[in-house]
C-alpha cells in the first residue's frame, strides 16, 4: 500500500458516499444516471467475487464490502425508493453499447483465460467506461448539481491517483498490470473535460453548466 | 519486472 493508492481509495469511498448522501438527503436522484450506477454495481460484483475466497487484509475486505453495499443501496434508492425523481428521459445512454464490447474484449484480452480472471478483466474494462452515461446525461441536461460535480471530481480523482500508484509500484515494487493501467488511463481521460469545467467553474463557486 | 497475479488492489 502507498499513499497514492490510499488517498485514491479514500477519494473513491468519499465519492460513492457523497452520492448516496445526496440522494438520501435531497430525497431525489435528479441529475444522477441510474445506468452508470448499475454498471458500477456490476463492476464491484464482478471484481470482488474473491471477497470470500482469498483474504488480502482487513482493509481490502472491508472496502470491498462497503463498495458493494453502497452501490446496491444507491441503485435501490434510484430505482425503487426515489424512483419518481429518476430522470429517465435524460438517462438514455444505451448500456448494451458498452457492456457487450467490453464483455467481448475481456474474452480476447486478459491475463489468464479463467472465469475469475475474465470477470476481473471485464470489471476493469467496464469501470473505465461506466461513467459515460452520467457524463452523457450532464451533456444533455447542460448542467449538474454542485454536489453531483463533487461526486464526479472525487470519482475521477480516484483513478487518476491510481495511475500515480502504478507508476510508484512500477519503480519501487516492479509491479505493473498493463490491463489495469491502460483501462485506468482511458477512464481518467474521459474525465478530462469535466475536470476542466470543475476547476474553472465549480471551484469558483459557479454552477457546473456546459456551454449550450 | 512482472505483474503480480494476486489482486491486492481494489
Amino acid at each position: 500500500m502507498n499513499i497514492f493508492r490510499l488517498v485514491g481509495d479514500l477519494s473513491h469511498l468519499l465519492a460513492i458516499l457523497l452520492l448516496l448522501w445526496k440522494i438520501w438527503k435531497t430525497r431525489s436522484c435528479a441529475g444522477v444516471s441510474g445506468k452508470s450506477q448499475i454498471m458500477f454495481g456490476l463492476v464491484y460484483i464482478t471484481r470482488y467475487l474473491d471477497l470470500f475466497t482469498n483474504f488480502i487484509s482487513i482493509y481490502n475486505t472491508t472496502m470491498k464490502a462497503i463498495f458493494i453495499a453502497v452501490a446496491i443501496a444507491t441503485i435501490y434508492l434510484i430505482y425503487f425508493k426515489f424512483k419518481a425523481t429518476y430522470d429517465s428521459n435524460h438517462d438514455t445512454f444505451r448500456m448494451e453499447f458498452l457492456i457487450v464490447p467490453v464483455g467481448g474484449l475481456a474474452f480476447l484480452v486478459n491475463h489468464d483465460f479463467t472465469a475469475l480472471e475474465i470477470l476481473w478483466t471485464f470489471s476493469i474494462y467496464l469501470e473505465s467506461v461506466a461513467i459515460l452515461p452520467q457524463l452523457f446525461m450532464i451533456s444533455k441536461t447542460g448542467e449538474a448539481e454542485t454536489i453531483t460535480s463533487h461526486y464526479l471530481f472525487a470519482l475521477g480523482s480516484y483513478r487518476a491517483l491510481y495511475i500515480v500508484n502504478w507508476v510508484y509500484r512500477y519503480y519501487f515494487e516492479g509491479f505493473f498490470d498493463l490491463i489495469a493501467i491502460v483501462a485506468g488511463c482511458v477512464q481518467t481521460i474521459l474525465y478530462c473535460d469535466f475536470f476542466y469545467l470543475y476547476v474553472t467553474k465549480v471551484m469558483h463557486g459557479k454552477k457546473l453548466s456546459l456551454p449550450a | 519486472l512482472g505483474f503480480h497475479d494476486i489482486k491486492d488492489e481494489l
